[in-house]
């Protein structure tokens, strides 16, 4: 069973045009296995991703290269996976 | 978790419960609630809608999906409340009862069996369907990127590792395959609703291309009014538009597909939450979640009931 041990789920609000490109030619970078919950599509909307434990100081590095704060929404995906199995068994039990 | 009465429909559950509950809601609502099998899965499951009937042959119908999306695990927690709700008002609820004398409704609770058991025993993120890519090491294609609507243009990937592959061809996903094909064969349907999760929308077509359907300004209005019924609960906040506006162009979507064939009310919801907990969306909010929803869905059922076409 995969885990998401150390995933993060990061938000970032975008503020330009140049923003939105460079969030875009993140998207098509495969091998940090980055997961897009909401797409950089426009400066309306916020841009969700998961990034795996493996990918965050590239992610990080990156972002900072290109001046795009973002905030951590999700610190660790598991401990919530965690929490929702524990729940799930509790009203199974029920 | 056999009757309906002593069901939790604030918890998440299997695939199999929520199977077994559908069947229990047919044996308690037998004149009005049955259950047809429309075909299998690419993992051999069954797939099955409710019918809410209260007789007559291929009556005017609204199709209400959710789960397509996999991990979007409240979409067919919602559904099982709602199927429930329209279940158990059917005879109180004055509009409602309405309705269901003329109009059929159909609900397919888990629109990717495959890949929401996979996101119980394997993968809670996963999105897709399960079906091999001949090729490749990578499983799966968006459903809902698998339509025959501008199949392949723009907001959809090529690539079988991406979270929304196309797939090798419109249609090519049987799951996507027995729903068109009950549509077609059924003819009847006014109004097409998908229901997805996260980030707060009702969207109308087109996703494809961001020019306007010929009937935006009357879809935009009966969402608008949805949502502010929606909003009256709990505050929850809502953005209306079409799929290319206010998220981003997607080919090859459900609804698109669902207006070219001319069923006029064709709506997508994301429902909660802001993102504080993506797809992991608490079991306390699913009843919250659910009783907002239900009250956008009235609203357009109501609209669709009066407004035959």
């Amino acid at each position: 069973e995969r885990l998401f041990v150390g995933d993060q789920v990061i938000r970032i609000n975008v503020e330009s045009e140049e923003q939105i490109q460079a969030l875009q030619a993140l998207e098509s970078q495969e091998e940090w296995k980055l997961d897009f919950w909401l797409h950089p599509v426009s400066a309306d909307l916020p841009v969700d991703i998961r990034v795996p434990r493996s990918s965050l100081d590239s992610v990080t590095e990156y972002l900072q290269a290109h001046g795009i704060p973002f905030s951590v929404m999700i610190d660790n995906l598991q401990e919530l996976l965690d929490q929702e199995r524990a729940e799930m068994v509790q009203n199974q039990r029920m | 978790e056999r009757s309906t009465r002593s069901f939790n429909f604030g918890a998440y559950h299997r695939l199999e419960t929520i199977y077994s509950w559908m069947d229990s809601l047919v044996a308690q609502y037998p004149k009005l609630v049955s259950k047809q099998e429309i075909g299998k899965s690419y993992e051999n499951r069954s797939m099955y809608v409710l019918k809410f009937s209260t007789g007559g042959n291929k009556r005017p119908a609204i199709w209400i999906d959710t789960g397509i999306h996999s991990r979007e695990w409240v979409s067919p927690a919602t559904g099982v409340w709602t199927a429930n709700k329209i279940a158990s008002d059917y005879g109180r609820d004055a509009s409602l009862t309405s309705l269901l004398d003329s109009m059929d409704i159909y609900m397919m609770l888990l629109t990717n069996p495959d890949g929401y058991a996979y996101t119980h025993s394997n993968d809670r993120m996963w999105r897709k369907t399960r079906s091999r890519n001949p090729g490749s090491m990578c499983r799966g294609v968006d459903p809902n990127r698998n339509w025959n609507a501008q199949f392949g243009g723009p907001g959809a990937s090529r690539n079988p590792c991406s979270d929304s592959y196309h797939g090798p061809s419109a249609h090519s996903e049987i799951e996507v395959k027995n729903v068109v094909d009950f549509i077609l064969s059924h003819g009847n349907f006014k109004s097409f609703i998908s229901v997805h999760a996260y980030s707060q929308l009702l969207m109308y077509p087109y996703g494809y291309s961001c020019s306007a359907v010929p009937d935006a300004r009357e879809l935009d209005t009966v969402g608008r009014a949805a949502v502010q019924k929606l909003t009256s609960l709990y505050g929850t906040r809502y953005k209306v538009g079409s799929i290319c506006k206010i998220i981003y162009q997607a080919s090859g979507g459900s609804i698109d597909w669902s207006y070219n064939q001319g069923i006029k009310y064709s709506f997508a919801f994301e429902l909660r939450d802001t993102g504080r907990y993506g797809f992991i969306l608490p079991a306390n909010q699913i009843i919250p979640t659910a009783t907002e929803t239900w009250l956008a869905l009235k609203h357009i059922m109501e609209y669709v009931h009066k407004n035959s076409y």
